[in-house]
């Protein structure tokens, strides 16, 4: 029986900040890509198999999502996330999230023990205790770098209020 | 943006995408990454896709949805359907996906300056690239 998986770290245009951790990048990728194969030889479904990969992804402050994400026009932190299965058809998503340590974990509850498709906001908040889903402070997902990007984007914005917002 | 896709032992397929959004967003702003059919979707019968890119795009284009209608109605293979989809969008920006169908067939195609991405394929060989 065929295995086979594949993950990414978001798409988009090129930035000094990647082209100086490249090898950071590779080798993080390179990790949890055959973290997750490993999981799919030893038998494990694909749907946890997806949910577990893309929380090591969420928890590395290399990547756009969970620890490390953009933070918004405002300096805050809003996550979104989702899962499906194919097997079942079952689906899950949350949408402005700023407390659940892994948003993809809080998707795949809103997936099992929800009878929605999708909870955002303070909703998807109270769903996350609701669950005993780990949260954290909102200062844990936000890096140096997220940080010196906004300002970044801010002094841009500040100086040209019709430059396009990131992205 | 990050996601993953997979096919495991028993040929069930599945998708998980996950974002910070875009930076400087708008408060308030949901993206493609939450949207089931935008920027994850996974049905046996068809794929698994993980979006990620310009969100606005994928989802007025339903892209990980399209992708799985190229592939059941066209019968198209997974990689040409996705190269399809992201070719034939009607708007200008950038858009890149990774899919994988129930014969292990991988996707992976984008249309920006990079994208960050690792796979296993079928046979055990492992490749990561960023451009």
């Amino acid at each position: 029986s065929k295995i086979a998986l594949a993950i990414h770290g978001g798409a988009g245009p090129d930035n000094e900040f990647i082209r100086a951790n490249k090898k950071q990048y590779k080798d993080s990728l390179q990790r949890i890509a055959n973290t997750g194969y490993r999981m799919l030889k030893k038998g494990e479904p694909a749907i946890s198999v997806v949910r577990s990969v893309v929380s090591m992804l969420e928890d590395d402050p290399l990547f756009n999502a969970g620890r490390g994400s953009a933070l918004n026009k405002d300096g805050d932190i809003e996550m979104d996330a989702a899962i499906m299965n194919g097997a079942d058809l079952s689906a899950g998503g949350v949408a402005l999230v700023t407390r659940a340590r892994n948003p993809i974990l809080l998707a795949d509850q809103v997936r099992r023990h929800s009878s929605h498709l999708l909870l955002a906001g303070v909703g998807a908040d109270n769903f996350a205790v609701q669950q005993h889903i780990p949260t954290v402070d909102c200062g844990y997902f936000v890096t140096e770098e997220q940080r010196r990007a906004w300002v970044e984007n801010a002094i841009k914005q500040d100086h040209d209020p019709y430059a396009k917002s990131g992205g | 943006t990050v996601g993953a896709v997979a096919l495991d032992q028993d040929g069930n397929l599945a998708s998980t995408t996950s974002t910070g959004g875009t930076p400087g967003k708008a408060a308030g702003r949901i993206g493609d990454s939450c949207l089931i059919g935008a920027g994850c979707y996974a049905d046996n019968a068809t794929c698994a896709i993980s979006g990620t890119g310009d969100g606005e795009l994928l989802m007025k284009g339903l892209t990980g949805y399209s992708i799985a209608m190229m592939i059941d109605i066209r019968n198209m293979p997974i990689q040409e359907a996705a190269e399809q989809v992201i070719k034939n969008n009607k708007w200008e920006g950038d858009i890149g996906i990774i899919g994988i169908d129930g014969d292990g067939e991988l996707a992976i195609y984008f249309n920006s300056q990079r994208m960050h991405r690792a796979w296993v394929d079928k046979y055990g060989k492992s490749e990561v690239h960023i451009y």
